[in-house]
């Protein structure tokens, strides 16, 4: 469950961050910095915000650039993991191309992350 | 876990698991299960004490020589009228049969909310997430709105109302006499466990009322083969007459206990399914069928039962809820126990939505809207007016007499301390 609850926790954050930058005409990583500012500072939820966005944010930025849905982003920095022989699960429908290729796309643009391959690695 | 491994939440970590195993409050210097500190299970959850260097001060007992010298019982009325050098406790509580309230529950009992302004870009800002601490180390429970114990003015939408402020209300001598024991997945099968935590002397503290309300986790579980893992009837038996057991011999004599019957939940699919969750409506692209698709799909669905495209599993998950309430009414037709009384009521889903309607409201409002699964505030202060008038009418000796002098006591003691 414990790999549930991280799927499901970026998809949400991931969301928030897509909203906010297109409710704000913003970049998505003026999103990210907003989102952070909104945070309360008490027992270091804002600390642990900055540090999750420092972590993960440089590939999220990329893909929702590229504007991938938030499904696509949290399978391919790999928040969600998809188990063998079950279905790929996803909140929003299908981008156009389908969900395989756009992940497929997705995984292409952060192929080259150090920090990805770093979190698989640890 | 990962979280709690960053230097700087070890220590944070530590204590917040010592909170949830035990349940206890964390902040108690004296141990006697009370607290000055409202959250991690302190003053949110049950009374707050008002001595907390003393373990035989705290809400709920009987006075210590009608409260003198000081508030032993944390009601907030103590010392002698100058006048005739009568002690007020005995003046304003003896005889008014005085008592507490204490709910073993579930999610919904403790009041389980996430604030959809939390999801909803276009309400974001610094005062929206304002309350994060809060629910954090409250478990994201908002036990101080909550229909049984709720005190406080909600924050969060609708207005409180609780069985807990009708029995204050009542009679002002039980100020503060209020434990919330519930826990998110709270069931028959794991409230023995949560049980430990209740805090009532039967020699030395008033009598309680007691409400059973685990109103879906026998049925509820996140499991692809869910019916596999839900509770029997035969369990349940065992379950609640084992919890019935323990509670017969630590309530003090001439307690009640109500339990309530689970909830019929098809009513979710019913009113949400189509609907737009709160981060699907910029874009009307996530609806509750989605959301209970993708919460099932990654196996971490609150109740696959109820929650699901499947009508056939729906029914089920109902016509098995059905049979549990059934044994929760026989336990209360046919035992008997030595300390207390007992009673069964249904879970009033129907009257609250009637009640709801009849006020001008749609029946998804009754629905948190976050997790599509839990009852509102609006339903949760709903319900505990109809639990009270239940109880009023067809149980009167449950509650009490209403206190004579409750005007007296507001006259003299004000608002006796506050909460």
């Amino acid at each position: 469950s414990h790999q549930g609850l991280a799927c499901i926790g970026c998809v949400l954050v991931t969301s928030v961050i897509e909203q906010l930058a297109q409710l704000h005409n913003s970049t998505a990583k003026a999103a990210l910095e907003r989102l952070c500012n909104y945070i309360p500072e008490k027992l270091h939820f804002q600390d642990i915000c900055y540090l999750v966005a420092e972590i993960y944010g440089p590939e999220l930025v990329k893909l929702l650039e590229y504007k991938m849905n938030a499904d696509v982003v949290c399978h391919s920095i790999k928040l969600c993991k998809q188990d063998a022989g079950q279905p790929l699960c996803h909140l929003y429908p299908p981008p156009k191309l389908g969900l395989n290729a756009a992940l497929r796309k997705a995984r292409r643009i952060v192929r080259n992350s150090e920090v990805l391959k770093s979190i698989t690695v640890f | 876990s990962s979280v709690c491994k960053l230097p700087p939440l070890v220590k944070l970590c530590e204590k917040i698991k010592y909170v949830i195993k035990n349940q206890l409050p964390f902040e108690d210097f004296d141990g006697d299960k009370f607290s000055v500190f409202p959250t991690l299970r302190g003053y949110h959850w049950r009374g707050r004490d008002c001595n907390e260097g003393n373990a035989t001060v705290y809400p709920g007992r009987r006075p210590h020589n009608w409260d003198v010298e000081s508030d032993t019982n944390c009601n907030g009325i103590w010392g002698v009228d100058p006048k005739d050098g009568i002690p007020y406790e005995h003046k304003f509580c003896k005889g008014t049969e005085s008592k507490g309230i204490i709910l073993l529950g579930d999610s919904a009992g403790a009041h389980f909310h996430i604030p959809p302004e939390w999801m909803t870009a276009a309400q974001m800002s610094l005062r929206v997430f304002s309350d994060l601490p809060l629910a954090f180390t409250n478990e994201f429970d908002w036990p101080q709105f909550s229909g049984i114990t709720g005190f406080l003015n909600s924050t969060i939408g609708g207005w409180t109302d609780s069985f807990y402020l009708y029995l204050r209300r009542r009679n002002l001598c039980n100020h503060r006499d209020f434990q919330n024991i519930s826990k998110n997945g709270g069931s028959s099968q794991n409230l023995l466990d949560l049980m430990k935590s209740l805090a009532r002397d039967h020699v030395l503290d008033n009598p309680a009322i007691v409400i059973y309300y685990a109103i879906g986790n026998d049925v509820c579980n996140g499991r692809p083969d869910t019916v596999a893992h839900m509770t029997t009837p035969k369990q349940m038996h065992s379950n609640v007459m084992e919890m019935l057991q323990y509670l017969d011999s630590h309530l003090p004599k001439g307690s009640h206990v109500i339990l309530t019957g689970l909830v019929d939940g098809r009513f979710l699919w019913d009113q949400l399914h189509n609907r737009y969750h709160p981060l699907g409506q910029l874009n009307k692209d996530v609806t509750y069928k989605q959301l209970y698709s993708f919460l099932s799909c990654l196996r971490v669905s609150p109740c696959i039962g109820w929650m699901s495209s499947n009508e056939t599993l729906r029914n089920f998950t109902s016509e098995r809820a059905l049979q549990l309430s059934n044994v929760l009414k026989e336990i209360a037709r046919s035992e008997k126990f030595a300390s207390f009384d007992i009673f069964y009521m249904d879970f009033p889903l129907k009257k609250i939505a009637e009640e709801w309607h009849n006020l001008g409201g749609e029946a998804w409002q009754l629905i948190e809207p976050v997790d599509g699964f839990h009852p509102s505030q609006i339903a949760t202060a709903l319900g505990a007016r109809i639990l009270w008038q239940k109880a009023l009418h067809e149980w009167p000796q449950v509650l009490g007499k209403e206190n004579p002098f409750n005007s007296q006591i507001e006259a003299v003691f004000r608002d006796q301390g506050g909460h």
